[in-house]
């Protein structure tokens, strides 16, 4: 398939998978933070 | 009075039987099997598409309907712009515990 | 390989005469589903779309396995929307079980498989109610689950075999079984019954008829493989998905945002179960991704493939 409609649609779903990529990556991240946020209360607790 | 309204209710009702199979249709075609003339079906499938009843677009170059897959794209880009707001929301209670 | 189809009324007869099962509610371990079943149940399964179906497994057992040698489907459906949904077949399962002997076929009934369109492979508390019954009154008998959505999503086949324990009995701790996305207005259906059943092992067999079938169809499958693509296919139920982990994202949010601004103590339990919280999220959203991305790989080797312009020799 050689054509400007095909191209648009497939560079369509191209740009939404790296968009759900891209938001995934963000929420591992937020997690990880989270998780040090915590070891870090635990660590230095004061309590 | 009502004739023409009626006429023009029956006339989408069996319109939108005949393209439900299709994605791309000729508008020819509709007039010859609503046996209407093209005008007037350029003007009922631009007040269904108004009233949101047809996705989709005419090309009037090439005197063709494509109806669109939007309702689909859209729930999906309405769930992704959902989580993109959760995350930010999530990212600002996380960043205030840090 | 083709042994195992053969049927031994004797051995079966004393199956069901010393009935092992009743001492030992773990006896049964493993599940055997032949290729015809399988192929059965999965397209049954798909053809409901987003309706749940249900059908009927014959086949034998031996030892600690149930074999399973063919799959029929019931004329019922919405299995989690009504107590008991079966019983609107019960004359149906009768009348094909005494054909299909007076056909030839000696195989009892052994199961009921049904499908959970979206939400993974367990039992719902209707599911079992109802494999208790079964187990009460037509043991040995098993419960199988197919998701044919993630099916298609995963590209392999999501499937699960359960039995129940009895009523009263306490299980001991089992090891964690394999992970899966449940949605969060089935999570709590899900967590209330998931201690009264357990999961048993399934694997495949086929017989010499079925390889040579199969090798003749492997074109056609291929044919099938390269003109689908499941970005396209599966909208709906990503979107969901992914709605779905919006949600929860804001449940675990709002949770997280109370335990700083609340100054709450929470028990050290509660805090673990919070933070796997977030890490099973994390394990969704990861999984969403990978499909996705598997997806887009075999659109972008597609492209490369068939659409570039082949250079001159």
């Amino acid at each position: 398939i050689e054509s400007e409609k095909f191209q648009d649609d497939f560079l369509m779903e191209f740009n939404d998978t790296l968009l759900i990529t891209y938001l995934a990556m963000f929420t591992n991240c937020s997690s990880t933070m989270n998780e040090l946020v915590d070891k870090f209360n635990t660590t230095y607790d004061r309590h | 009075n009502y004739i023409e309204d009626l006429l023009k209710n029956i006339r989408t009702q069996v319109l939108l039987k005949l393209i439900k199979p299709y994605t791309r249709i000729r508008l020819p075609f509709i007039s010859e099997e609503l046996n209407v003339p093209e005008r007037d079906v350029e003007q009922l499938l631009v007040s269904l598409i108004l009233d949101n009843r047809v996705n989709g677009h005419i090309d009037q170059v090439n005197r063709l309907l494509e109806r669109g897959d939007r309702s689909k794209g859209m729930k999906k880009y309405a769930a992704i712009d959902k989580w993109n707001t959760q995350l930010r929301s999530l990212y600002q209670t996380i960043s205030n515990r840090v | 390989v083709d042994l195992i189809y053969f049927y031994d009324e004797a051995t079966q007869s004393k199956m069901q005469q010393e009935k092992p099962w009743t001492n030992d509610p773990h006896f049964f371990r493993r599940v055997k589903i032949s290729a015809l079943a399988l192929l059965k149940m999965v397209v049954h399964a798909r053809s409901g779309g987003t309706i749940e179906v249900m059908g009927v497994m014959q086949g034998k057992t031996d030892g600690d396995t149930f074999i399973v040698m063919d799959a029929f489907a019931l004329p019922v459906e919405g299995t989690e929307t009504r107590v008991n949904a079966q019983a609107d077949a019960y004359e149906y399962m009768v009348d094909y079980s005494q054909t299909n002997k007076q056909a030839g076929r000696p195989e009892n009934v052994v199961g009921w498989y049904h499908s959970h369109p979206g939400y993974g492979c367990w039992l719902s508390g209707i599911d079992v109610s109802t494999q208790m019954l079964n187990q009460q009154y037509q043991d040995p008998f098993f419960a199988l689950v197919i998701d044919p959505t993630r099916t298609v999503s995963a590209g392999k086949v999501d499937i699960g075999a359960f039995r129940t324990y009895p009523q009263g009995y306490k299980p001991p701790d089992e090891p964690v079984s394999e992970y899966q996305t449940i949605p969060l207005n089935k999570i709590e259906d899900f967590g209330v019954h998931c201690k009264q059943y357990y999961a048993l092992d399934i694997t495949y067999f086929k017989s010499s008829l079925d390889c040579h079938l199969l090798d003749l169809l492997w074109n056609k499958y291929w044919v099938n493989t390269l003109s689908s693509s499941p970005l396209l296919g599966n909208r709906d139920y990503v979107a969901g998905q992914i709605s779905d982990l919006a949600e929860k994202l804001e449940q675990v949010e709002n949770q997280l945002a109370h335990t700083r601004l609340g100054f709450l103590v929470m028990s050290s339990q509660k805090k673990k179960d919070e933070e796997s919280q977030l890490a099973k999220i994390t394990r969704d959203s990861s999984k969403i991704t990978v499909e996705q991305v598997h997806g887009l790989m075999s659109q972008v080797i597609k492209d490369i493939l068939f659409n570039s312009p082949l250079k001159p020799t």
